[in-house]
């Protein structure tokens, strides 16, 4: 529940004024997240699964993951719609490690990497921060998650 | 440079000392709606210049990079209980890149416009623009960034935004002498397909026992998840497996109590 801290914390008139921010006075209180917009979001793309199509084409670093304990967009989720783009395997399934603990598992296809985070939530960081730090290591190295 | 300097943070109230540098302000992406983004850069903790960007957007949509990438996830700070100051946070991604929170579209957190329509029309296609304009105009205000390897990060509706934003700078790069490098993106947790997100849900609902076998039947016959807005018999199902057979539990953390 820590983002209740960032509601008052963010709505402080020493850190707003720290952080630059609010300089046009805002006629609503600084919230983690609008209910407002939330409620009138307009267009939505109803599958981001050709951008990934174009992106591998592309050539860019693509990197997925998902906590294990979340079941608002759960791992099952991303592993029927990630199936969608028919990759070739490059790097066969096998669990990935983190201070000689299982961290979860990991497949390497052709142009995407797949990694689930074991008892991890939907905001993963917050719920395995260690494991969350080296997965972003091994993305921004580009090298498989360690296999010990 | 007066507007790098201009956004320079000193010392956030409560802060522990630390040796990276801060910046955080608004760069306008729309002059005639009068929209601005609001961002924080915390740069990496050592050897910044050679280390990547790395762009966190959060999803929602609606909710703050600043109050969950930045605040109790990757971020080097985390707020302590009485929100009176700040902690560090050892596993801080800014341990290895320069880590940039944006709060996007407008009407996130701090981000806002004058012209309170925009509230009420945000979408998918107008925030990937207004995200790579902001990106745009903020790496004039950081030109040392220009050549820089830049990665998109995110969860969540952040899903969409990542890959949307990508798209946006893939085609930009094709037409501009000056492209911007971007290397990869990486997304947890990721909305990214609303038919094959929906059959993954009601699956894994039943494979972890959150559900019975007869409401896991009843949403399979019963909703066509090809469709954005549900048919009110399935609205209803899936009310029922939430109200009734869920429980009192976290869904974004399913062993765990709500928060209040």
């Amino acid at each position: 529940c820590t983002e209740k801290y960032a509601e008052i914390y963010y709505n402080r008139p020493d850190v707003q004024k720290a952080l630059h921010a609010n300089i046009t006075k805002i006629p609503y209180k600084w919230t983690a997240c609008s209910e407002l917009l939330n409620r009138n979001w307009k267009d939505t793309d109803v599958s981001i699964l050709p951008i990934y199509r174009e992106m591998i084409a592309g050539g860019l670093r693509i990197w997925v993951f998902s906590g294990d304990i979340d079941s608002v967009v759960p791992v099952t989720a991303t592993r029927y719609s990630l199936a969608q783009l028919k990759l070739e395997t490059k790097i066969p399934w096998y669990p990935w490690y983190v201070k000689k603990q299982v961290g979860g598992w990991t497949e390497v296809y052709e142009g995407l990497t797949f990694a689930t985070v074991r008892g991890a939530g939907h905001e993963v960081p917050l719920f395995k921060p260690r494991a969350a730090l080296l997965l972003f290591k091994s993305f921004i190295r580009g090298e498989p998650l360690p296999k010990s | 440079n007066e507007e790098e300097e201009a956004d320079r943070i000193l010392q956030l109230p409560g802060q522990p000392k630390v040796s990276f540098q801060q910046y955080s302000g608004y760069v306008t992406v729309n002059h005639v709606a009068g929209r601005a983004l609001f961002y924080w850069l915390t740069e990496a903790d050592h050897n910044p210049l050679s280390k990547p960007l790395v762009i966190w957007l959060n999803g929602g949509p609606g909710c703050s990079s600043v109050a969950y990438g930045a605040s109790e996830e990757i971020g080097p700070f985390r707020i302590n209980k009485t929100a009176s100051g700040l902690y560090y946070n050892k596993f801080s991604w800014n341990t290895v890149a320069n880590l940039l929170f944006l709060e996007t579209p407008a009407g996130v957190g701090f981000s806002y416009s004058n012209q309170s329509s925009d509230l009420f029309n945000s979408g998918d296609r107008r925030t990937a623009k207004d995200s790579l304009e902001f990106l745009l105009r903020w790496l004039d205000r950081f030109p040392r960034y220009k050549q820089r390897e830049v990665y998109i990060t995110g969860e969540s509706y952040a899903g969409h935004y990542v890959p949307q934003l990508a798209k946006e700078i893939m085609m930009y790069n094709k037409h501009s002498k000056y492209p911007i490098n971007l290397k990869g993106i990486m997304v947890g947790n990721a909305v990214t397909d609303n038919y094959y997100d929906n059959l993954g849900t009601v699956t894994y609902w039943w494979s972890h026992a959150m559900i019975s076998d007869k409401t896991y039947r009843q949403l399979i016959n019963t909703c066509d998840f090809t469709h954005q807005k549900e048919s009110n018999e399935c609205d209803s199902v899936y009310s029922y497996a939430m109200d009734q057979e869920f429980g009192n539990i976290d869904q974004y953390n399913i062993y765990a109590p709500p928060c209040n």
